[in-house]
This record gives structure tokens, C-alpha cells and sequence, in this order.
């Protein structure tokens, strides 16, 4: 499983949170308007989060993050 | 399999309670309004609660969390 | 396999029944009114009972638990 | 695979058959009205009998069990 | 794999046939009017029998035992 | 795999042909009229044979067997 | 994977190809009229040859075999 | 993954050319008129050749071999 | 997976090309008019190359080479 | 899973980003107007960047990076 | 995973990229108008290049390589 994330402004982050017994962020990693990273679900990352307005694909469809 | 969950207002929690024998909640993700959250299942979460006004999204649809 | 169980009302129990020889309740994770609880069944979870009103949703679409 | 009963009276029996050489009852679990149970086939369950009026959903669709 | 079978009158037998090179039946389930009985090809039973007016469940569809 | 067969007169066989170097009938099963028999193909039965009128449903669809 | 055979006159013949460095003859089932075989490919077996006026079933449809 | 073919005409080929380094054919059985083969790629058959007029079938759908 | 080549001209060649650290031709194959191959991508074999006017047919649909 | 990325014009960078514990640039393939990269994940890979105007194909369909 | 590609113009590079921790060029296979390659994703290559004008066809659909 991957995510693709659009970025609609500059500064969104792409934050990932360790797997494990603990949860913790351990890469954050900044997008500029119109960049797009495409990330999976990995050995150290079980959970991602996203901040800032970015268009968000998953095999859900797409969600609009950030604050109108 | 993981969710996606996106804050409608501030002080959204996504909960992740243990696998195991015993339940019990092992991280609380806090989510200000419009940050998103996928989190999967995991070796460590078998369950996920959600508290406050969201939209969860997964491989069964769309419900929103949250009293009106 | 995971359900998605939203409690219609105050006090909505989700009940694990063990796997194994022997069947008994080992967790009930209480939910209140908009509260969504998404729970898998597990090396230690083979039934799943819900006792008040609340929407389950599965792989087989959604049903009502509780009394109208 | 696991199968999804509602208990449309009180009483309804979801019984648990064994796995193996020898077919004998291991677990009833009661429902009353209203109430979800969600039981999955395993290691110690290879049949499931159902008796009194409830609603039963599978892969197949759904069955009513019971007499009108 | 599993099939449901519903009876539809008092009596319905569902035979399980043995495994292996020799088959003989193992074990014969009674139900009455309106039970339902869901199992599973096993380790044990890799043919079933079904005596007796019935509704039978299964991938292929739905298949109406027992003379009219 | 397991096929379905309705017997839509007395005394339809189904026939179980060994599976391996050689191809002999292990089993025949006779079934009455309405009697339904599900049986799979097994490490024993790698070909199943099929006489007299009857209903023959597998993952392709019905087929009729039997000279009308 | 398996075949479905409905035999249209006496005297089908379905054969068994070896599998393996050598291809021949290993068996062949004769079918007459009506008669259903059902054959999976298998350890000794991975092709199937026909002669005969016969239905033959698999996962691409249906093909007539024998001359008009 | 297995072919069909049935032959239009006589003396038609169908080849199996040897899994591995070496490229050669290894078994061509001849169809007369009407005769259908079904033939698995296998260990030893990682290509198959047909020469003469005939309808092969595959998950593609179906081509006519040779000139009209 | 396999993909399916009828030449539509003489002397079309389906060309394998090794798999592995290196990349040459291993094998020739040369189709007259109307005859079909269908060829395997295998552990020798990564990658085909198909010469002259020919109908080239895969999971994607049908693809002709050559030139017009 | 690998994704698909045509730069619509000269200069679009496609990133590698590494696996594991630590988060970085492992490699960086520029690509001119018109060039295609089909790229996959990898045990290397586990998250891709791009930069500049191009056309972004994967499971979940298309995406146009960079600002119009 | 495999790709087609048909070149649309002579000189159209098809070009293999390593897998593991270095990226450079291992392979280029040139093709002439109307030539098709099918080549998959493997032990040595994680991406593939095109230049030139051709018509790339994957599980996403067709893309057009080059400049108009
Ligand atoms: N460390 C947690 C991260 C996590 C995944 N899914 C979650 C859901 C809720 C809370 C935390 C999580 C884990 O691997 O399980
Ligand atoms: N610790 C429990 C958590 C759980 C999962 N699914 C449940 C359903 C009901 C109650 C508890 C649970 C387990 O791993 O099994
Ligand atoms: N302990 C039982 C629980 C159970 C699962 N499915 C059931 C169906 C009926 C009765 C009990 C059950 C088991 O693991 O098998
Ligand atoms: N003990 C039996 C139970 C069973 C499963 N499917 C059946 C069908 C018919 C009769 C009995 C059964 C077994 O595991 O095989
Ligand atoms: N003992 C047989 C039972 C059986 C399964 N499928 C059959 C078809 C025909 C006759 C018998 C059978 C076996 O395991 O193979
Ligand atoms: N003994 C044979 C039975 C068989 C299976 N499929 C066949 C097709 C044709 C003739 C015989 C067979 C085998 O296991 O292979
Ligand atoms: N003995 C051959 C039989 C065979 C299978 N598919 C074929 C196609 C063509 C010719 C022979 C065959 C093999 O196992 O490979
Ligand atoms: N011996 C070759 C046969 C082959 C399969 N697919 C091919 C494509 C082209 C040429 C030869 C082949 C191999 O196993 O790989
Ligand atoms: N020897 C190469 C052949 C190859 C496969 N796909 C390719 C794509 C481009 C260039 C070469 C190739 C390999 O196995 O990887
Ligand atoms: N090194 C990280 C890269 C990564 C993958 N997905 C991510 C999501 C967010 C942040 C970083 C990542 C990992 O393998 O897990
Ligand atoms: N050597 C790299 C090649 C690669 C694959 N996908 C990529 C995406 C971006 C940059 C490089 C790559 C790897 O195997 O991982």
C-alpha cells in the first residue's frame, strides 16, 4: 500500500510515525506547491499524517487536507 | 489494512488499543481540524477508537464520528 | 477481517469472545453517543457481540444492533 | 469467513459445532432481541447451527432463520 | 468453503461423507422446520449430503433439496 | 473446488475416479430424486463421472446430464 | 483448474496426456450419451484431447468438439 | 494457465517447444477435424506452436490460426 | 503470464531475450503466415521482441508490428 | 507497484527515496520533455519525490505534478 | 509486471535501470519503426526508460512517449 500526496500550497508535511510499540515521528518530509510524493506503508512507518493543503490519493479515493 | 481519518474540528483523537490478551489503549493521536491521519492495523493495534467530529474513511466507506 | 461499530447511544458495548475450546467475554469496550470503534478479530478475538443501538458495518454492508 | 446474527426475539441460539473426527455442540451463545452476534469459523468450529428467529448474513446474502 | 442449508420442513438430514480413500458417512445433522445449519468442507468431510426438503446455500447459487 | 448435483431421478451415480498414475472408480454414490450431493475434488478424486438425469452445477454454470 | 464433458453420442472419448519429458496416452474415459465427466489437470495429467461429439466447459466458455 | 484448440481441418499441429536454455520441440500431436486439445504450459513447455486451421482459445479470447 | 503472436506475413520473429545481469538474443523463433505462438515469459526469458507485421496479443489487449 | 511519469517538460526531477530507519535522497533520474520512467518501489525505495511539470500515472490513476 | 512498447519512429530507446542500492544504465534496446518490446520488471531492473516516439502500454493504459 502507498499514498500520493499533492501539495496545494507550499510547507505541507508529510509526517511519518514509527511502527511499534511506540509512536513517535520519525521523518517529516516538507513539500512546495505542486510537488508530489508518492509513500507506502513500510517496516518503520504505520501510520502517516499530513498537514498543510494537500490533495491526499489512496486506494479510498481522493481527501483534501488542510483548513478551507 | 489501514483507515483514513480527517479532523473536522480541533482535538480529534485517534486511539489505538493493544492486540493481545489484555485491551487497553497504548497511543492517542491528537488531530487539529483538517489534518488527516492513515494509520494501519498492526502487530501492536488490533483495535482503533475514535473520539470527536471526523470523517473515517475505510475499505467499507465513509462514517462520520462524532454527535451532530 | 474488521468491523466498524458507531454507538447510536450512550453506553453501546462491544464484547470479544475468545478464541479457542472455551468461549467468554475477555474485553467490553464501552462507546459512547458518535463514538466509532474499529476492532478485528484477532489470535484472541473469534466472535464479536453488540449489545444497544448501534450501526455495524462489515464486508456484508451495514445492520442495526438494539431495539427501535 | 465469519457470519453476522441479529436476534430477532429473545432467545435465538447461535451454536457452535466442533471441528474433527467427532460433530458435537462446544458453545451456545443466547442472544436476545436486537442484539449482533459476529462469529467467525476456526480452529474449533467447522458448523454453525442457528435456532430461533433471527436475521443471518454471509457471503451468500442473507437468510431468515426461525418460522414466520 | 461453507454452504448454509435451511430447513424447510422437520427432519432435514445434512450428511457429512469422509475424507480419503474410503467414504462412508461420519456424521448426520437433524433439523427442524425453519434451522439453519452453515458448514464447512473440512479436514474430515469433503462431501455433504442433503436429505429431506431443504434450501441449499452456496457459491453457485441457491439449490432447492427434497422432492416438490 | 466442488461441484453440486441434484438428482433429478432415482438412482443418479456419482462416481469418484482416483486421482494419480492410474484411473479407476473409488466410490459411487447413488442418489435418490431431490437429493443433493456437493463433493469436491480431493487428493483422492481428481475426475468425477456423472449417470442418470440430474442437475450438475459447478463454478462454469449448470449442465443437465442424462438423456432427456 | 478442470473440464467439464457432456457427452452428445455414445462413444466420447476424453484422454489423458502425460505430463512430463514424454507426452502419451494414459488413459481414456469413454462417455456415452449424456454422461458427464468433470477432469482436472493434474500430477499426471496436463493436456486433454476429445474425440467425439461432446459439450466441453471450461474457464474460456464453451466448444463443441466432433464434426457436424 | 491452459489452451484450447480445435481443429477446422486435418493434420493440424500443436507444438511444445522446451522450457530452459535450449529452444526445440519436444511433442507435436496431430488433430484431425474436430478434435480439441487442452494443453497446459508446464515444467517442460514454456511455448506452444500451431500450424494448420484452427480455433485456439486462450484468457485473451480466441484467434484463428492459419491462412483463410 | 504468456502473450499470443499470429504472424501476418511470412518470416515474422518472435525474439527472447535473456534474463539476468546481461541482455542478448537466446532464442529465434520464425512464423509463417497464419501460424500462432504463444510464448511464456519464463526464467531464461525477461523480455520479447517481435519483428515484421504480426498480431500481438497480452493482458493489455492487442497490439499489431510492423509497419503499415 | 511502480509508477509511470512523462515529463511534460525538460528537467522533471523523479527522487528515490531510501528505506528504512533513515529518510533521504538516494538517487535523483532527470528527465527531458516527453521521456517516460517507469519506476517500481523497491527494497531500496520506499517513497518517490517528483519535481517539475509532469504526468503522474499509478493504481489510483493520474496526477499532474508542478505548478501550472 | 511487464510492459509493451512500439516504437513509432526508429532509434526509440528502451532503457533498463539497476535495482538495489546504485541507479545507472544496464541495458538499451534500440527499436525500429513498428517493432514491439515486451519486457518485464526483474532481478536486475526496477525502472525503465523511454526516449523516442512510441506507444507504451502498461496495467494503467497506453501512454505516448516523445515529443509531438
Ligand atoms: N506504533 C503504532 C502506530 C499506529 C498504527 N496504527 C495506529 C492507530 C492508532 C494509534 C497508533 C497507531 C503501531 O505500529 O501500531
Ligand atoms: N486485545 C484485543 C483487542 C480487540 C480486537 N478486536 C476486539 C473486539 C472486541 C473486543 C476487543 C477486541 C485482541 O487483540 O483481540
Ligand atoms: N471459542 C470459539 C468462539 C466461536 C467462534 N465462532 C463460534 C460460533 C459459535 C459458537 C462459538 C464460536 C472458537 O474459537 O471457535
Ligand atoms: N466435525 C465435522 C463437522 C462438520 C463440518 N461440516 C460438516 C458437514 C456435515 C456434517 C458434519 C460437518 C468436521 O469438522 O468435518
Ligand atoms: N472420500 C472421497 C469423498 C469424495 C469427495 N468427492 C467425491 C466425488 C465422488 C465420489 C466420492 C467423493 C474423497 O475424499 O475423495
Ligand atoms: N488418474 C488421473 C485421472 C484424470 C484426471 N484428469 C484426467 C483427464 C483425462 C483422463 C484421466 C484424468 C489423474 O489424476 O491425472
Ligand atoms: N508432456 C507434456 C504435455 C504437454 C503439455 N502442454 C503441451 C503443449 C504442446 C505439446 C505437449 C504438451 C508436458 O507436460 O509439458
Ligand atoms: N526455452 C525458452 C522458450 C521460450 C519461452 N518464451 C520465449 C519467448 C521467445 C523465445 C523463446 C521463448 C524459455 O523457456 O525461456
Ligand atoms: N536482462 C534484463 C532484460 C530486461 C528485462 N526488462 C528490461 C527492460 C529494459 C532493458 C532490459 C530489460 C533483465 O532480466 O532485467
Ligand atoms: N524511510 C521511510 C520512508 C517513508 C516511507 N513512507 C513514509 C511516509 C512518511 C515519511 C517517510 C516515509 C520508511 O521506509 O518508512
Ligand atoms: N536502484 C533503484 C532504482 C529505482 C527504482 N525506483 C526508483 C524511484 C526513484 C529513483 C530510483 C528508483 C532501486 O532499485 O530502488
Amino acid at each position: 500500500d502507498f499514498i500520493v500526496v499533492k501539495a496545494l500550497e507550499n510547507g505541507v508535511s508529510v509526517i511519518g510515525l514509527t511502527r511499534g510499540e511506540e509512536t513517535r515521528f520519525h521523518h517529516t518530509e516538507k513539500l512546495d506547491k505542486g510537488e508530489i510524493l508518492l509513500a507506502q506503508f513500510t517496516e518503520h512507518t504505520s501510520a502517516i499524517k499530513i498537514r498543510g493543503r494537500a490533495k491526499v490519493i489512496c486506494k479510498y479515493g481522493t481527501v483534501m487536507s488542510g483548513v478551507e
